[in-house]
């Protein structure tokens, strides 16, 4: 058989190195092992690498413990506004979204454009309009919260600070590391 | 963020990220998640990247697409293109964060410069390796 991979982000955490309990740990990792088993099992099927990602993706989006669909972060506004690409490598298609918000699943949407669009990059209204055509799900704005991320967006709400997935603790430098 | 990246028995390569972007942004401000080339790329040539972090930055280096030209004008390994655009070039912008790349052979690279990274990757017959790099 030729051989087949994948590897997955669940991009940069929320948690700093010294906040991270023996159960978040074991949480973060069941949602990546999960994310990872479901685009594997498409790859060891025979399934397409698009396919692959977009599943994984779809998996972490539904997990609230990443920045991504349900549990992404809160905008100035107290909204989550998502952004998500998707790109073939056979044949160079791409589609991509930009500032959606009560999109389930973006990187559905993203594929969406590459499968019914002659474009490449949807954004706002139009692209949640693109969505509604092609039956793209919704979600409420429930949906999407979760209370570590909005004691985050408290923190730094009445200011112009904004803050990375990860963030490193200014005080001691806690977070800052090459690999 | 969230991305994946994947190798098929075919030889297709493809990549995807997914993001809410940067708490507390302001005035529709979107980062490199979106923006093919720097965010995300894929090409069968070379490799599929996808990337996480501070996105002006990867926007600035067009990274995704960088450590695919790295390979396909210089001849680079995927980790030799990955270090040098994620620990070499990126650290030069100032900017954090990291990526996760495939190439043809299945090779995997997971290059970053800074902390809490989520990652893991399966080759085929191989154990699942998953891991939390704080």
């Amino acid at each position: 058989m030729n051989k087949f991979s994948i590897a997955i982000h669940g991009g940069a955490g929320t948690i700093t190195p010294s906040s991270m309990t023996p159960d978040k740990e074991k949480a973060y990792k069941k949602a990546l092992t999960d994310a990872l088993s479901a685009g594997y099992t498409i790859l060891a099927g025979g399934g397409d690498a698009l396919d692959a990602v977009q599943q994984a993706v779809q998996l972490l989006e539904d997990c609230p413990l990443f920045n991504a669909g349900k549990g992404s972060v809160f905008t100035k506004e107290g909204k989550h506004e998502m952004d998500a690409s998707i790109m073939c490598g056979k044949t160079l298609e791409a589609g991509a979204v930009a500032g959606v918000y009560n999109i389930k699943n973006p990187v559905k949407l993203a594929r969406a454009i590459i499968t019914h669009s002659d474009h490449v990059f949807l954004s706002g209204h139009g692209a949640e309009e693109f969505a509604r055509k092609h039956r793209i799900a919704f979600e409420p704005e429930e949906y999407f919260f979760d209370a570590l991320r909005y004691d985050q967006w408290r923190e730094v709400r009445d200011s112009d600070r904004f803050m990375l997935d990860h963030t490193v603790e200014p005080e001691t430098g806690e977070g800052k590391k090459f690999g | 963020t969230v991305g994946a990246v994947a190798l098929d028995v075919k030889g297709n390569l493809a990549a995807a990220t997914s993001t809410g972007g940067m708490t507390n942004k302001n005035f529709n401000r979107i980062g490199d998640t979106p923006v093919i080339g720097a965010g995300t790329y894929a090409n069968n040539a070379t490799c599929a990247v996808s990337c996480t972090g501070h996105g002006e930055y990867f926007i600035r280096a067009v990274v995704a697409y960088d450590v695919s030209c790295l390979m396909e004008y210089k001849g680079y390994s995927l980790q030799q293109a990955c270090e040098h655009v994620v620990s070499d070039k990126l650290v030069k912008f100032g900017g954090e964060g990291g990526l996760i790349a495939i190439d043809t052979t299945g090779a995997v690279a997971l290059p970053f410069n800074s902390a809490g990274m989520y990652r893991g990757y399966r080759k085929n017959n191989e154990e699942a390796v998953v891991a939390i790099y704080k």
